[in-house]
């Protein structure tokens, strides 16, 4: 089925069949932690859950038939996001504390180790923390990560032949499906008309909140390869690159 | 071929 004529609850239910499985970091931790050994740890997490956002992508309906350009570019402008906003809903129930894999959580103060990740994993406990007093459902948060997927770089590419059109097109319409599917999820809940018409605004408007951290985060982590305290290598190299060279 | 084009361009299992 196309998923222009799927239904939101059939939309919904792809994406939620599209959601990697747990990931484990799979490393004998030494704590406390060093500068170097904690920014490791990110990494080797990050770029092992990079593998499967790639799966994920092409999982939901109507990635693939975007042109490849296309698919590369969104993935390269939100990785960070998706990566974020996966840790914020692991964390949701554990206040103060970063869930990055069921091996590996970090309490706030754990930041102090690494130069300036502190203000980073506060600006993440603060996104938290708002998902939490929204109480974010499965089916909503399914949404909102295809929805940074899809909208990550609309504002930043302008089409220019008939090929990206089409595929622009394409883009868009998606999105539509995805709005339609996080609109279905949102009136599942019993509110009033206008208390779900508040909660879509308060949901999107945390993506915001979540580009900005991104950035930050995308920063950090160039500053840490820059100055020779991590290594990043293979695909994680490969996703920052395209953010550093205006790629 | 970089990993990405080639995670992308590989078939699902």
């Amino acid at each position: 089925t196309h998923h222009s004529s799927m239904s939101p609850e059939e939309f919904i239910s792809r994406i939620m069949e599209a959601e990697p499985p747990e990931i484990y970091l799979m490393e004998d931790l030494k704590k406390p932690f060093t500068q170097a050994s904690m920014m490791m740890s990110l990494t080797n997490l990050a770029d092992k859950e990079l593998v499967l956002m790639i799966s994920w992508a092409k999982k939901i309906p109507g990635f693939v038939e975007l042109s490849l350009a296309d698919q590369i570019h969104l993935l390269k402008c939100c990785w960070l996001e998706i990566l974020m906003l996966g840790l914020i809903w692991r964390s949701v129930d554990h206040p103060g504390k970063l869930i990055f894999s069921p091996d590996f959580k970090l309490n706030r103060e754990e930041g102090q180790c690494v130069e300036g990740i502190m203000e980073i994993f506060d600006m993440l406990l603060a996104a938290t923390s708002r998902f939490r007093e929204l109480k974010l459902q499965r089916e909503e948060y399914v949404c909102l990560k295809a929805m940074i997927l899809l909208n990550s770089n609309l504002c930043t590419s302008s089409p220019q032949t008939a090929e990206e059109l089409e595929s622009r097109n394409k883009l868009l319409r998606l999105l539509d499906s995805v709005i339609d599917a996080l609109v279905w999820a949102i009136s599942k809940l019993g509110l009033s008309t206008q208390q779900q018409t508040l909660r879509l605004g308060h949901l999107t408007m945390l993506l915001s909140h979540i580009r900005h951290v991104s950035n930050k985060g995308m920063d950090h982590l160039s500053t840490m390869k820059r100055k020779n305290v991590v290594l990043v290598y293979d695909l994680l190299l490969e996703m920052l690159d395209a953010n550093m060279t205006g790629g | 071929h970089t990993k990405l084009l080639q995670l992308l361009t590989t078939k699902p299992e």
